[in-house]
């Protein structure tokens, strides 16, 4: 089974179209593997990425590069599946 | 039986097939379990039909988890199903609607990728064919319709999340549907529910012009949103896919709209805070209750208006 160990959830208000043309522009990089859980579309929307935990230090540089603020939405993916996983199997428990 | 079935949890394939077998029992008058046909990995595909009667009726189609890590969808559809069942002969509306029209639900469109979620990778979004030439797998079962497909807004690359496959209606999964749709003959609307961002929406998305309905389905939208929203204050967005989000060809409420059934919609639902695709388990209910308020006005709207 895959694991998130340390991939993190980041979350982007974006601020401005050139912000939304950075973030594009980091969707068609392949090499740090990032999935887009929201796409920058818009202003009104937030961009929310799943970084794996290989990526984080270049992504952060990035973003900090370009002056573009951020907050992490979830700090270590895998905890929040796990917590998932053993609620679900709880469930089931008490099912039977 | 379903009294005891957990509506607040997230459950296994497996469960949730047993819990559908459990709700023809409870409702043999009303609900039906049909094979619509089998998966790329030859899983049973199963769409629940409430019909109280009558031969291919007007009808309202909604599936559910096209998308399979978008968990939220998939309990939405079961939690729906069991209210519909349940509100069935009590809810005067739903009961007017349900003796001149039949309601069609597809809870796991995409049980392949639904499976793979549960024992292997909780973020997988895609069917899981293989495509030839290439090591990565799976198609995103919502840019393989025959509506602009291959156009802007979807990827060839086999690799990526958005890949539209190697044809229109490649996936066996998508091709299930289209065939039910299709011989059927007389649904009036398409609603296909994803997760996550708070949007109601109508074509195009794979182009930005207005179809022309579109300022009926943009007041339908508005109205059944504000319904939505009376219940927990849960704001959505209403527009075409194109307009309110990007540009995505390909994509099931397209290919809807162009066949001719008007009422076609696309629900994506919450994370109103900050948990995104692992919205927590407590959040399903509210989170289909609200929607249930808007599925409402939407049928209810389409009984109305006959066409």
């Amino acid at each position: 089974e895959r694991v998130f160990t340390g991939d993190q959830v980041i979350r982007v208000n974006v601020q401005s179209e050139e912000e939304i043309q950075l973030l594009r522009a980091l969707e068609t990089q392949q090499e740090w593997e990032l999935d887009f859980w929201l796409h920058p579309v818009s202003t009104e929307l937030p961009v929310d990425i799943r970084v794996p935990r290989s990526s984080l230090g270049s992504v952060r540089e990035f973003l900090r590069a370009h002056d573009i603020a951020f907050t992490v939405m979830i700090d270590n993916l895998q905890e929040v599946l796990d917590e998932e996983k053993a609620e679900m199997e709880g469930n089931q428990m008490m099912e039977r | 039986s379903t009294r005891s079935f957990n509506f607040g949890a997230y459950h296994p394939l497996e469960t949730i097939y047993s819990w559908m077998d459990t709700l023809v029992a409870q409702h043999p008058d009303l609900v039906t379990k049909q094979e619509i046909g089998r998966s790329y990995e030859n899983r049973p595909m199963y769409a629940l039909k409430f019909s109280t009667g009558g031969n291919k009726r007007p009808a309202i189609w909604i599936d559910t988890g096209i998308h399979s890590r978008e968990w939220v969808s998939q309990a939405t559809g079961v939690w729906t199903a069991n209210k519909i069942a349940s509100d069935y002969g009590t809810d005067a509306s739903l009961t007017s609607l349900l003796n001149t029209m039949d309601i069609y639900m597809l809870i796991l469109t995409n049980p392949d990728g639904y499976a793979y979620t549960h024992t292997n990778d909780r973020m997988w979004r895609k069917t899981r064919s293989r495509t030839s030439g290439s090591v990565c797998r799976g198609v995103d079962p919502n840019r393989n319709w025959d509506a602009g497909f291959g156009g802007p807004g979807a990827s060839k690359n086999p690799c990526s999340d958005s890949y539209h496959g190697p044809s229109a209606h490649s996936e066996i999964e998508v091709k299930n549907v289209v065939n039910l749709i299709k011989s059927h003959g007389n649904f009036k609307s398409f609603i296909s529910v994803h997760a996550y961002s708070q949007l109601l929406m109508y074509p195009y998305g794979y182009s930005c012009r207005s179809v022309p309905h579109q300022p009926e389905l943009d007041s339908v939208g508005k109205a059944a949103v504000q319904k939505l929203t009376s219940l927990y204050g849960t704001r959505y967005k209403v527009g075409s896919i194109c307009n309110i989000i990007y540009q995505a060809s390909g994509g099931s409420i397209d290919w809807s709209y162009n066949l001719g059934i008007k009422y076609s919609f696309a629900f994506e639902l919450r994370d109103t805070g900050r948990y995104g695709f692992i919205l927590p388990a407590n959040q399903i209910i509210p989170t289909a209750s609200e929607t249930w308020l808007a599925l409402k006005h939407i049928m209810e709207h389409v009984r109305d208006h006959p066409y």
